[in-house]
């Protein structure tokens, strides 16, 4: 169940070597690592189809939510996720925005995204960033999870 | 923190880092033992927020998560070699990675029963971090978090809806990243990406729109029409243009570095891999499509 145009053989390399699983204090009789599991991913079975209501419960409970897109991902494109967070009715707080950054080694700043936020609830994309958003802008990454963290605005 | 799960040494790592990390197993329902790797932040460990990393799937591994996209290592391409990635998650909190459901990666159930849905991860996961929280007890009153992606945005709201009535957990809210959030959306709204980014063209979006979309909705529910047989005849090269056209499906704009796409070949009548078929020298879509990034690579030194 490798995922498809992705290659991460350094990855598996380096966890299935001996030293490297016991330093983690991995059991010999446990399973090579692998990226995904084909055993887990055969035998496992959806209950849902959309999580409005486990969103619903979360946010009625005034708890904190941030979805986050980057913007040129086919495999969850953030076109889906904008409808579904829309779909929630949630109290617009501020309307659909730019929000910036400077990167490193530069003076100049740049568009990382756009942010619109709702009551309890952001809506973040990262400009230019595949689905693995961290990887691909890891700077405006983690601009975005300390912003959500420390609940500083965008 | 139990010491015997600390990790002391990270091998290819020239430096060791100052901040403590540890890997061992937490107990879920059952014989089932979850794989953890906690990163103590970098920052203030005793302050700062735990945060919980759930890759996606269903059945892929979060150490991947760490180790490729906010955790504080990047391994060489040696698949030996390890540096430190100076935009990792753990400069602002304390980073918890949990390879679930069993099965993956390097967790594990005696029983070697791995079949599972939904719910009973959510259960399974809720019963690891309530045993995460036996073993680190002093992270209890920080704040905590719950974030994920692609699959994980089944993952993270489903244990999110559990936890948020655990009145033992500092919760604090959750995040989803590029995650899955309802199906029809994220089939339906891929279309109008496909048609935005000039993946299909007016002749074959005016076949969608005709087939596939009803007068006075704002937009088409593509995926509730696909049983009708004009609109499954529209779709099918949208669905073959994104996933079976040698484009990266995790990125559009990035290189296709490798792994298996797969593909409906209507000519053998069977599933296949992507790569067998950018192989099919005689398949003039595919030929025409390498003529062009061959030609445009003989000339691209000269454009301006």
């Amino acid at each position: 169940l490798t995922p498809p145009c992705l290659n991460y053989s350094n990855v598996v390399k380096y966890l299935n070597t001996a030293e490297v699983r016991k330093q983690l204090h991995i059991p010999d009789m446990v399973q090579k690592w692998d990226i995904c599991s084909a055993v887990v991913g055969m035998g496992y079975k959806r209950l849902y189809s959309s999580m409005d209501k486990q969103y619903h419960k979360v946010l009625l409970a005034k708890k904190k939510v941030m979805v986050y897109n980057g913007d040129v991902d086919m495999a969850c494109n953030f076109l889906g996720d904008e409808w579904f967070v829309e779909s929630l009715n949630q109290k617009l707080v501020t309307e659909r925005k730019a929000w910036h950054y400077t990167p490193e080694g530069t003076t100049s700043t740049q568009v990382a995204g756009f942010v619109k936020q709702f009551e309890n609830l952001a809506l973040v994309t990262v400009r230019g960033a595949g689905h693995m958003v961290p990887t691909d802008k890891p700077q405006p990454a983690l601009i975005m999870i300390t912003n959500y963290l420390q609940d500083k605005p965008f | 923190a139990p010491p015997a799960e600390e990790i002391k040494y990270m091998p290819g790592l020239h430096k060791q880092p100052y901040w403590k990390q540890y890997s061992g197993y937490l107990n879920a329902t059952g014989t089932k033992q979850l794989h953890y790797w906690f990163v103590q932040s970098a920052n203030k460990p005793s302050e700062d927020p735990l945060v919980l990393w759930m890759n996606g799937g269903p059945g892929c591994s979060s150490d991947l998560g760490l180790l490729s996209e906010h955790g504080p290592f990047r391994i060489g391409k040696d698949g030996a070699s390890v540096s430190y990635n100076p935009h990792a998650w753990n400069n602002v909190a304390n980073m918890m990675y949990l390879e679930a459901p069993a099965g993956v990666g390097f967790s594990y159930s005696q029983d070697k029963n791995y079949t599972t849905d939904d719910d009973q991860v959510a259960l399974d996961n809720h019963m690891a971090l309530k045993n995460f929280f036996l073993k680190f007890p002093e992270y209890a009153k920080n704040d905590f978090y719950i974030t994920g992606e692609s699959y994980g945005g089944i993952y993270v709201p489903t244990l999110s809806a559990r936890v948020v009535d655990d009145t033992a957990i500092n919760f604090k809210g959750f995040v989803v990243g590029n995650g899955l959030s309802d199906d029809e959306m994220n089939s339906d709204s891929l279309v109008y990406f496909a048609y935005y980014h000039g993946l299909i063209g007016d002749s074959l979006w005016s076949g969608l729109s005709k087939y596939c979309c009803q007068g006075n909705m704002t937009r088409c529910a593509f995926s509730q029409s696909r049983g009708k047989e004009e609109c499954g005849k529209a779709l099918s090269p949208v669905t073959e243009i994104v996933y079976g056209s040698g484009l990266n499906e995790y990125n559009l704009y990035g290189t296709c570095e490798g792994g298996n796409g797969i593909y409906f070949d209507e000519e053998t009548n069977k599933v296949a891999f992507t790569h067998q078929k950018w192989q099919m020298k005689n398949n003039p879509y595919v030929s025409q499509k390498m003529k062009f990034i061959q030609d445009f690579t003989n000339v691209e030194d000269h454009l301006r």
